[in-house]
């Protein structure tokens, strides 16, 4: 029998090692983390997201998710790091244990399953002539299937199911996508949400639709000013930060904009880092550094959270 | 599964706006062609493209004849992908 003892969080897994892996980590530590199905692929892969929570109902929540692009394996590691690091840090980090007393969070480890499985068993460089038959053209390429994580069609996304920013033929169509906002919208009560990606080594929140500041761009902009220093401070390595718009381009209809939108306040988009030698194909010797410092970063902002109640 | 042996992906830095320009046209080529792994957003970004080896010398020529400094940041993905199977399989090895 195995346990997650013997996983290697050093190394990347392929989506049938991380599934047993959740199973594993549950079974072992069912007093605070519990699996939850919220839907099911394109390819009717199950759609997980681990839930950490010391009981009371409808506190309020954090939500971070890894994996949209499903060739970002650096991602889904740093969030199986993640989700193990809360459980060894729970009573023992003072932040750590004041939040989950008062907060629940949310990881979904692999956002886009259909892609990551297509990544590792057919083309993990990419190469966007990997496409199979399907509902839409192009629809399982794998690596960006989900886009920019695109929920409505505008500036920023695409008709052409063989683009990177590809909408899906109507809003929220993508039943990955769906499958989160249903989600989230249902529980009602998220305080932060934090979308994970690499490589571009940026922390960024709302607005991507438009240059103008959101109203609370101060706040925003002093908590990405301070993740990132935390972040700095563990093996420096330095990120931009600010809105998308202004970071990055202008871009409608990515899922930050729709979380501000929701009410969701505290809202930001991690690239995670980019060594500039090895772009998606980021060695593994690099999973645990690159978790280490997001960690510190994650932790910062969800501190914020606990502290400013709104 | 594919083969990426001579693959390279180039890092491209773009001086200003009329440059990235040249490099979203590079865009609409065919992903056989070139593989955006980090699109032209703008002058100060990076911008990272994979490129198969069969098209290397035509890509390289086009960037040289306009001016877009470039450096390789993967000479040959084939090797890294390699390096990261055999680390899988190491680990699940162990």
């Amino acid at each position: 029998e195995r346990s997650t003892s013997s996983f290697s969080y050093s190394s990347y897994h392929t989506l049938e090692e991380i599934y047993s892996w959740i199973d594993n980590f549950v079974t072992e530590h069912s007093d605070i983390v519990s699996k939850i199905q919220i839907g099911n692929s394109f390819e009717n892969r199950s759609i997980l997201v681990l839930k950490f929570s010391t009981g009371g109902s409808r506190h309020p929540a954090i939500w971070i998710d890894t994996g949209i692009h499903s060739r970002e394996w650096i991602t889904h590691a740093t969030g199986i790091w993640t989700a193990n690091k809360i459980v060894s840090d729970y009573g023992k980090d003072r932040v750590l244990t004041d939040i989950l007393k008062a907060m629940d969070i949310f990881i979904e480890l692999v956002t886009n399953p259909d892609g990551f499985a297509f990544t590792h068993s057919m083309v993990r460089a990419p190469g966007k002539d990997g496409r199979r038959g399907s509902r839409h053209l192009c629809r399982t390429w794998g690596f960006d299937s989900l886009g920019g994580f695109i929920l409505l069609p505008g500036n920023g996304s695409n008709s052409n199911p063989c683009s990177e920013t590809y909408h899906g033929p109507s809003p929220q169509s993508e039943p990955e996508v769906a499958a989160i906002v249903n989600f989230i919208t249902a529980h009602g009560n998220f305080k932060a949400l934090i979308s994970i990606h690499s490589y571009s080594q940026m922390l960024m929140y709302p607005y991507g639709r438009s240059l103008e500041p959101v109203s609370n761009q101060r706040e925003l902009y002093d908590l990405a000013k301070d993740a990132v220093e935390a972040l700095y401070k563990v093996h420096g390595i330095e990120y931009f930060f600010g809105s998308i718009s202004t970071t990055l381009y202008v871009a409608s209809g990515i899922t930050v904009d729709w979380a501000y939108d929701s009410g969701i306040k505290y809202a930001f988009s991690f690239e995670l880092r980019d060594t500039g030698r090895y772009g998606f194909l980021l060695p593994a010797t690099q999973i645990i550094p690159t978790a280490q410092e997001t960690w510190m970063a994650l932790r910062t902002i969800m501190e914020h959270t606990l502290n400013h109640p709104y | 599964q594919m083969n990426f042996t001579g693959d390279q992906v180039l890092r491209v830095l773009a001086k200003d706006e009329k440059q990235l320009s040249l490099l979203r046209d590079l865009e609409g080529l065919k992903p056989q062609k070139v593989d955006f792994w980090r699109g032209p957003a703008r002058p100060s970004l990076p911008v990272d493209m994979r490129v198969p080896f069969s098209e290397l010398k035509y890509i390289k020529a086009y960037l040289e004849s306009h001016g877009l400094a470039y450096s390789i940041m993967i000479k040959d993905i084939q090797v890294l992908l390699d390096e990261e199977r055999e680390a899988m399989a190491k680990s699940r090895r162990l």
